[in-house]
């Protein structure tokens, strides 16, 4: 899916 | 845990309204209320749902549980049960299964499932504290009807907030279009207003198929809430009783 951003590049894991 | 829903038709939405995004969830309990968060599998959304200890009425949890569904199953289990039956969820401590009663407030009608749990092993994912540019307030059915107009032309929607309004605008194979909106007080039904706070302006492009996608959340509230900052996840938020809420969180598409 070129383009579209990845939700765990903005939230990193806990 | 023992959690007694006033009315199952909370459950059934929420469930309803991310059956579709996520399969396999963590239900985490404990004093404060049940949470559940997860990414859809391609990593471009999350779900992040609470809802409070003070939605359930009693609310018990003595000891913190991951109940591990599959929300395939559970869609199975809540048909069975009536939008107005009390719904009541309990666990045992380590539990195998989670176990749901419903019950008629007119009858004597009792149903009682069990449903199997999974081991899941599922990452958290820290969401920081935001101050977002943009906060957009709206009606929920209207937020519905423009993500979807706008999918049946293209597969992603450019969202722009400047002090005029909010604007949503798509580019299709057979032309484009787009919906804008203003600041609007609507005096005789305040469910129908359109708020807009913006401290900057935002412009930010997403894909149409998540947000129809979260539109199925509409029946659980009449107002949504966008939150947009340039650069970082749209949090769509649907508000529930007692401070609950179902929330989705959406990764920007990347500029050219």
């Amino acid at each position: 899916n070129p383009g579209q951003g990845n939700i765990m590049s903005f939230f990193g894991k806990k | 845990l023992e959690a007694r829903l006033e009315q199952a038709a909370m459950l059934k939405r929420v469930v309803d309204a991310i059956k579709d995004l996520v399969q396999d969830c963590n239900f985490d309990c404990n004093d404060s209320g049940i949470a559940l968060q997860a990414m859809d599998n391609s990593h471009v959304a999350l779900v992040s749902m609470m809802l409070k200890s003070e939605s359930f009425s009693p609310f018990r949890c003595d000891r913190n549980i991951a109940l591990g569904i599959n929300l395939t199953s559970l869609t199975k289990v809540l048909r069975a049960a009536q939008g107005d039956d009390i719904l009541t969820l309990k666990a045992e401590d380590a539990p195998d299964v989670v176990n749901l009663t419903f019950e008629s407030p007119e009858s004597d009608r009792l149903s009682e499932y069990d449903i199997k749990l999974m081991d899941i092993d599922q990452e958290h994912l820290g969401i920081p504290d935001t101050e977002y540019a943009a906060t957009i307030t709206l009606p929920s059915s209207e937020f519905s009807r423009i993500t979807r107009d706008l999918s049946a032309l293209s597969e992603s929607v450019a969202i722009e907030c400047t002090k005029e309004g909010v604007k949503f605008t798509c580019t299709g194979d057979i032309g484009n279009g787009s919906v804008s909106l203003r600041q609007h007080t609507n005096v005789e039904n305040d469910a129908k207003s359109v708020d807009i706070s913006l401290t900057e302006p935002v412009a930010l492009t997403f894909s149409l198929k998540y947000l129809v996608n979260f539109c199925k959340a509409a029946g659980l509230s009449d107002r949504v809430r966008l939150c947009l900052s340039n650069e970082v996840p749209l949090l769509v938020e649907y508000g529930l009783s007692n401070n609950s809420y179902l929330r989705f969180y959406l990764a920007p598409k990347i500029g050219d």
